[in-house]
């Protein structure tokens, strides 16, 4: 399109109503199409643009801040009764740029790219001297509390075999030393007393999670882990696209992803949270 | 020569509408 008279764009103030209407949209995208993590919660308007659309509408041309919240994308709760993850728990920020079309009155976002980030360690350790910052997922002293974690929980658990879907954080915590580790389960066809090979069960269809918090103590000749996993609604069976020329839908299923547990499993002091359904 | 005089503007806030407000705080 050439340039010319009335194609340039309106300034707005970034605390305009009409754009926190945006941005509060933006950020309903967002926690909407999380596949993994924790639910954003908007804190900062950065920078806006108006733009003219052709034929008829405006485009907001948007960048926004956003803070992790405790909420794992998976937990139905409205991220507005969500708590802010504090500086003290190594906060995480997202930065996100963002076009939303307003036309008829209706927003709807065109265009959204975020990333997220943990504040630097110095940042952490200048609030907080003793506080314990993120460990990577991949660290063995990590992995291994996941492992005794959920192990420990299917041990007291008299329903459905849990397996593991995602460690979501952990921190290595200095005083007491132990391993602090928030992770999501789903429920599977076995019985969690009648497991004897994690491999063979199988997500159900009908997704059901669990978001779990543990924490991995070592002491004198063993370790105590405590945690306590609560159980979201059931998520309904969604419609896939079939290729061409399959006429019955099936179910996605998700491959199992075996989890085995400790083979020495130690005495453990477990906590096992409530099944809220 | 008429030099009209100089109109002087009252420095008022400068009034900057982008950031917007800090909801929770800034990392």
């Amino acid at each position: 399109a050439p340039h010319g008279p009335g194609l340039g764009y309106r300034e707005l103030n970034c605390d305009d109503p009409e754009t926190e209407q945006a941005a509060l949209l933006a950020v309903d995208y967002i926690n909407s199409h999380l596949l993994r993590g924790y639910k954003h919660t908007l804190n900062q308007i950065d920078k806006v643009k108006v733009w003219p659309r052709r034929p008829m509408g405006e485009v907001f041309e948007i960048e926004i801040d956003t803070l992790e919240t405790t909420c794992h994308a998976l937990d139905p709760t409205p991220v507005a009764n969500c708590s802010v993850r504090q500086l003290q728990e190594h906060a995480v920020e997202g930065d996100c740029d963002f076009r939303v079309l307003k036309q008829d009155g209706q927003f709807s976002v065109l265009f959204a790219k975020c990333d997220s980030s943990p504040d630097s360690a110095e940042d952490v350790l200048k609030v907080c001297p003793d506080c314990p910052l993120l460990a990577p997922l991949n660290d063995t002293r990590v992995v291994h509390a996941v492992e005794a974690a959920l192990a420990a929980f299917n041990a007291r658990n008299n329903g459905s075999y849990y397996q593991l879907v995602e460690v979501s954080r952990a921190q290595l915590v200095p005083f007491p030393v132990s391993t602090y580790v928030e992770f999501v389960v789903a429920a599977t066809d076995c019985v969690s007393k009648e497991v004897t090979d994690p491999a063979k069960c199988n997500l159900l269809a009908e997704k059901q999670y669990g978001f779990c918090k543990a924490r991995l103590t070592g002491k004198f000749g063993g370790e105590d882990v405590a945690v306590t996993c609560v159980v979201f609604q059931t998520q309904p069976v969604l419609p896939q696209p079939q290729p061409e020329g399959t006429n019955s839908p099936t179910p996605a299923e998700t491959p199992a992803k075996p989890l085995s547990p400790p083979a020495n499993l130690p005495a453990a002091t477990v906590v096992v949270g409530p099944l809220v359904a | 020569t008429v030099v009209q005089p100089g109109v002087a503007v009252a420095a008022g806030p400068v009034v900057r509408p982008c950031p917007g407000r800090i909801r929770h705080f800034k990392i």
